[in-house]
């Protein structure tokens, strides 16, 4: 099965994911 | 107090996490299937100091540390000397027997040692990988992993301190992603 170019994620996806979720921190 | 995060951010994360854990299933074909760079040299299985320093370097492995772990690599040969990132080429390669020893070492190594970013990014992307329902060894491991991130978070001294969002990062799946609600930050 083809995979459309568009659905495939950077090689860095989980890193980017990683430090996106890290920056958004805030406390209660 | 005031070093938990928000309910709000926690599930917020959970709903992230979710959706991520959902792509990469559908990419894991792909990456897999990719060929990996020369220098790119995968420990054996059984290779648990190998693991060690492909994930966080030989310059924490060997305790000689002395540069800004984040400082970005000048070539590939130097990924050798500060781990290699949790590309999804190398992590889509991982069964969940290796995955889970992989997360069983670095676990290992944090409890002996401070956290450091790599670290960080490596436990993610592991947690992100590991498949439901978990194994009982899986449990105990991330569970693990949770009370000494919060052990780690309590000898923190400034909410600013840059490893606190990790650290709460990984309770917060560990707890609420991974249903291991005992352990999770209370509002």
């Amino acid at each position: 099965e083809k995979s459309d170019d568009s659905d495939i994620w950077d090689d860095t996806a989980l890193i980017k994911a990683y430090d996106k979720a890290v920056t958004s921190f805030k406390t209660a | 107090v005031g070093f938990s995060p928000s309910l709000r951010w926690q599930q917020q994360q959970v709903s992230n996490f979710s959706d991520i854990r959902q792509s990469i299933a559908k990419n894991r074909k792909h990456w897999s299937s990719q060929t990996l760079d020369d220098n790119v040299l995968m420990p054996k299985l059984a290779d648990e100091e190998g693991w060690k320093r492909f994930c966080l370097g030989e310059k924490l492995y060997l305790g000689t540390s002395s540069c800004d772990p984040d400082e970005e690599p000048e070539s590939a040969l130097d990924y050798c000397k500060v781990g290699f990132p949790p590309f999804l080429s190398i992590v889509s390669r991982l069964n969940q027997t290796t995955l889970l020893m992989v997360l069983e070492i670095l676990i290992s190594w944090f409890e002996e040692r401070e956290f450091v970013p790599q670290l960080g990014r490596w436990l993610y992307a592991l947690l992100a990988c590991l498949e439901k329902p978990l194994l009982p060894e899986a449990h105990s491991s991330i569970r693990q992993l949770a009370r000494r991130c919060a052990q780690f978070r309590s000898t923190l001294e400034s909410r600013e301190d840059e490893k606190l969002p990790a650290l709460n990062l990984l309770i917060c799946l560990v707890a609420r992603y991974f249903e291991q609600s005992d352990l999770a930050d209370q509002p």
